[in-house]
């Protein structure tokens, strides 16, 4: 062996580059073939299917949900002690990360880069502002606007279709009906109104923000007392800048009618409701209402959970198995129907002014989606042969909030997250 | 990663960002 390895004469040969090149186009071309059987309509709606220069179609051919999946498994790794502050500062130099605001900020206490990426912030680091509608994330506007015959502007000359994103108008579902919710009777409410949402407890009102100071006017003092003794509730209470009622126990909650609670809801627009017989198969605004969109895009470097950007309630979400682009903007501008063929979680629910959904879209290095209320969901898990690329499988979350049909969330309080891989 | 929010609101409902700029959570979008 020592012999082969000295003497052999070593010769350079030049690759073709081309050659690589189009072996990747041809097995895009294969897959493109075998993915318009799946996602092919029937009906003759628009067909979502790659479009974009050469260069995109090089990437798409690329196995971008294994590369996630491998990234994902490397950054899981458990990284020594020593080394962490040195590559967790290194990492923070070159993606703009402030260590400042980080909780932990003992470096060393993040196991790995995965842990590190997905990291807390501190108690108020990010104040609420009182507005109807906050960013749900950090990041960087990418666009924003009025949504138009059910089109989406992704940049300027590229559109995608608002049902796509969603899944709605789809073949196979009953007729569009308008998404009115229908009376409730009063018995049907006597449910338990408290909802639990990251282990804290909340009443109706808090959750509406009908008993914050901002919207009530009314200023509740914070007092500890032993039905809200528990200290994670108080710290997450203050850090979301809502306040308990902590001076009423809870049994005193569930001894008062819940027709005030029904009344509370009324008030600020958002109706409780029984299960609903429809299936979110049309978005329809009400006179005088449009329909708005905004995209925010996360950079690696930013803070990677994200928060409820009001105070609604989350009926359903539909997963997504999609591929996973990149979602940079360099990648938004060439790619085309991009935020309908990457992995997302489409969380669909209302608000006090109507239809509201908010829709996390999965990328290569971050393909993992997490809901905290939302311990069934999986996402970039290998590929399920029942769930071919572009369809979805959906969950409803009335079994949180009996008396609102649907998972409530205050405005500002954190819903999940995206991990590396 | 990125995130749409897609929602019905009064059509006097106004953005208070521009496209490309930076935002924190909870940092006000817009407001009726």
């Amino acid at each position: 062996l020592v012999e082969a390895w000295q003497n052999t004469p070593t010769k350079w040969y030049p690759l073709p580059v081309a050659a690589g090149a189009l072996l990747l186009i041809v097995i895009q071309y294969r897959k493109r073939s075998t993915a318009r059987e799946v996602v092919v309509d029937e009906d003759g709606h628009e067909v979502i299917k790659l479009k974009g220069p050469w260069h995109v179609h090089v990437i798409g051919a690329l196995p971008l949900r294994n590369l996630s999946r491998v990234w994902g498994y490397l950054n899981s790794l458990e990284l020594p002690v020593w080394l962490r502050p040195i590559g967790f500062r290194v990492y923070a130099s070159i993606f703009g990360c402030n260590l400042e605001e980080i909780d932990p900020q003992d470096l060393t206490q993040y196991a790995s880069l995965g842990e590190f990426f997905y990291r807390k912030l501190k108690d108020g680091a990010r104040p609420i502002a009182d507005a109807v509608l906050v960013s749900p994330a950090d990041g960087r506007v990418l666009h924003f606007g009025v949504i138009k015959d059910g089109r989406i502007e992704q940049v300027k000359g590229s559109t995608y279709s608002l049902d796509a994103l969603l899944g709605v108008a789809r073949p196979g579902f009953p007729a569009p009906t308008s998404v009115e919710f229908p009376e409730h009777t009063m018995e049907e409410v006597n449910h338990k109104h408290f909802a639990e949402i990251n282990g804290i407890e909340y009443s109706l009102q808090e959750l509406l923000g009908t008993s914050t100071p901002s919207s009530s006017g009314a200023s509740t003092p914070v007092v500890d007392t032993p039905a809200y003794s528990d200290e994670t509730a108080q710290t997450a209470a203050k850090k979301h800048g809502e306040r308990i009622d902590a001076s009423v126990p809870r049994d005193q909650y569930e001894s008062e009618t819940v027709a005030e609670d029904v009344s509370m809801a009324t008030e600020v627009g958002i109706r409780p409701m029984a299960a609903r017989r429809d299936s979110f198969t049309s978005v329809r605004t009400k006179p005088g209402n449009n329909t708005f969109f905004i995209v925010i895009y996360l950079a690696p470097g930013d803070y990677h959970r994200f928060h409820s950007p009001t105070a609604w309630v989350v009926e359903r979400r539909r997963h997504f198995v999609g591929d996973l682009f990149s979602v940079s903007p360099w990648m938004a501008k060439r790619l085309e129907n991009l935020f309908v063929l990457n992995e997302r979680v489409a969380l669909l629910g209302r608000w006090k002014h109507g239809f509201f959904s908010m829709v996390p879209v999965g990328a290569t290095n971050v393909g993992s989606i997490k809901i905290n209320f939302d311990k069934a969901l999986r996402t970039n898990v290998g590929k399920r042969r029942d769930h071919p690329v572009g369809t979805f499988t959906e969950a409803v979350y009335s079994g949180a909030s009996p008396i609102l049909n649907g998972q409530p969330l205050p405005k500002g309080v954190e819903m999940g997250g995206f991990c590396l891989g | 990663s990125t995130i749409v929010l897609v929602f019905e609101a009064p059509h006097d409902f106004d953005f208070a960002v521009s496209a490309g700029q930076k935002v924190k959570v909870g940092q006000m979008l817009g407001d009726v």
